[in-house]
C-alpha cells in the first residue's frame, strides 16, 4: 500500500524538515510502518531522526557504490526509519543531470515497495534534480508554507512547476495539501495571507493549521521529534492531528 | 571605495533577503551609494525593491545577451539601486558550470566599481553556481543565522566553505560577521543558542540583534523596507544599527 509523499517548497525555512519528522513520527505512532527519506545535503532530518551524520551511508552509497537501499536504512527513536542524507548527496546532484539518470530514486523504492505503508521524502530549499527525484518518485507532494509575503509569491510558480513535470514525465505525482506553518493568529499579516489561501487554494489547503510552538525547534536538538519530546505541546498535537487529516485525503480516495 | 559584500546561509528563511534589503535601505540612508544585486531565481529582494518580478532584465541578458550590467540596473523606492533576479537564472546556474564560466559575476561588477560605494548580493538558499558567483566576488561575507538548532548545526561547514573556495582561487573573501535574526530572547533555546555562537564565534559576532518583528515581514508586500515602512519599528532600527556596526567594520580596517 506504499504511498511516497515528497515534502517540497523552494522557498527557505519553511518548515519542511519539521513537517517532514513530526509526520513520519505521527503516522508510526498510529501504527502504519513509515520510512523517511533525508535528500537534502543539510541532512537535518537526520540528525532530528538522532542518527550522526556524515558516519553514515546515505544514498551515495546506493547511486555510486551499487549498495541495495536496504542495506542504509536506519532506524528512528520515534518508530519510523530513515534514509540518512549529508553533504555527498551533492554529487548525486551533478551525476544525475550529467548522465541523465532521473528517475534512478524511483527504481530503488521499488525495492521497499512492500515493506513500508508511508515513505516521506524531505527535500533542499531548492528545485534541483535531488528535489526533481523525491517529485518523480511520488504519488502526492505536500508543500508547507509559511502565512508571509515572501512565501505566498512563490507558491503558484511551485504548483505549476509540479505539474508540469508530472505531464512531462508522465508521472503521476501531484498537490495532495498546502500546509500552514508556524502560524501566529495574533498578527495581520498571518490572518491576511491565510484569507488568500483560503480563497484561491481551498480545495488543497490543510484544515490543520501548525502554530509556532518552540518545542517543535527543540526536539530536534535531542534527535526526537516533538511527540516524544513533549506530547501533550501544541506543535506534536498539531502533527498528530495533520497525520489524521493526510490519512484521511489518501486512503480513503 | 566600493565594497562588494555577500549575504549568504545555504540554511533556508534565515533572513537572508531580508538583510540584503534592509541593510541596502540602510546604508542608502547613510547618504553611502548602494547597489542589491538580487541572484536569487526566487526574486524575492526583486520584489521587495518594488520591481515587477519577471518583466525586466536580469543578469540573464549581460550572460546569453550581451548588454551592459548598467543597462539592467533599475532604481528602488529606498534610494539604493538593484539588478533584478527571476526565474530565468536558473539558466545561468547551469551554463556557468557547463562553460566553466566562474568569475563572469566579478568581471561584470567591475564595470560599475567606481559608482557604488557598497555592493550587496542576495544569494539562494544552496551553494551553487549562482551562489560560488557572489562569494567569488565579494570581499566579505555576512551570514544571517536563526538561534535555533538547524542553524547552528550547518554553520562550520559553510565557514569551511567560504574559507576553501577563497583559498582554492585565490580570491580575498572572508566572513565578516554573523547576524543573529529573528532574535526571541524569551525563549531559552534563542538564549542557549545565543551563547554558543557568543562561546564559539566571538570575534565574527555582530552585537547587534535583529529582532523578530512584524514590520520586517509587511513591508516586502509594499516593495519598500521596513525603513520606508515604519522607521520607528524595532526592525528598521536593529538594521540601521546594523549598518552602523557594518560601516565601522569594513570602514576603519
Ligand atoms: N511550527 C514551528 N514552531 C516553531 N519553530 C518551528 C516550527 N516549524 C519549524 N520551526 C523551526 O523553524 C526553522 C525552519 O524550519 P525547517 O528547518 O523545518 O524548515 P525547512 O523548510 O526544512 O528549511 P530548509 O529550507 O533549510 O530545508 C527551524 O529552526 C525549525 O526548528
Ligand atoms: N526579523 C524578522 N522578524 C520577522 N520576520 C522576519 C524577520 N526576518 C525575516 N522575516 C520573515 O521570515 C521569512 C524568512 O526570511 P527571508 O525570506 O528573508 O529569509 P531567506 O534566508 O532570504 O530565505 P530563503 O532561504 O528562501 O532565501 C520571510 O517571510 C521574512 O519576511
Ligand atoms: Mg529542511
Ligand atoms: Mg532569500
Amino acid at each position: 500500500m506504499n504511498k511516497t509523499l515528497a515534502i517540497a517548497n523552494q522557498k527557505g525555512g519553511v518548515g519542511k524538515t519539521t513537517t517532514a519528522v513530526n509526520l513520519a513520527a505521527s503516522l508510526a505512532a498510529t501504527g502504519r510502518k513509515t520510512l523517511l527519506i533525508d535528500m537534502d545535503p543539510q541532512g537535518n532530518a537526520t540528525s532530528a531522526a538522532g542518527v550522526t551524520k556524515n558516519e553514515t551511508d546515505t544514498l551515495y552509497a546506493t547511486y555510486f557504490e551499487g549498495k541495495n537501499i536496504k542495506d542504509v536504512i536506519k532506524e528512528s527513536r520515534d518508530g519510523y526509519s530513515i534514509v540518512p542524507g549529508g553533504q555527498e548527496l551533492i554529487a548525486l546532484d551533478v551525476d544525475i543531470r550529467d548522465s541523465h539518470k532521473q528517475g534512478f530514486l524511483a527504481s530503488q523504492l521499488n525495492e521497499v515497495q512492500n515493506i513500508y505503508d508511508y515513505t516521506i521524502i524531505d527535500t533542499p530549499p531548492t528545485l534541483n534534480q535531488l528535489t526533481t527525484e523525491a517529485l518523480l518518485s511520488s504519488v502526492g507532494t505536500l508543500i508547507p508554507l509559511q502565512c508571509e509575503y515572501y512565501s505566498l509569491e512563490g507558491l503558484t510558480d511551485l504548483i505549476n512547476t509540479i505539474n508540469a513535470l508530472s505531464s512531462k514525465t508522465n508521472t503521476n505525482n501531484r498537490v495532495i495539501g498546502i500546509i500552514r506553518t508556524m502560524v501566529d493568529m495574533r498578527n495581520n499579516l498571518a490572518k491576511e495571507v491565510s484569507r488568500e489561501l483560503e480563497t484561491h487554494f481551498e480545495k488543497v489547503l490543510f484544515n490543520t493549521l501548525i502554530p509556532r510552538n518552540v518545542k517543535l525547534a527543540e526536539a530536534p536538538s535531542f534527535g526526537i521529534s516533538a511527540l516524544q519530546h513533549k506530547a501533550d505541546s501544541f506543535g506534536a498535537m498539531a502533527y498528530l492531528a495533520l497525520a489524521g487529516e493526510l490519512i484521511r485525503r489518501v486512503e480513503n480516495e
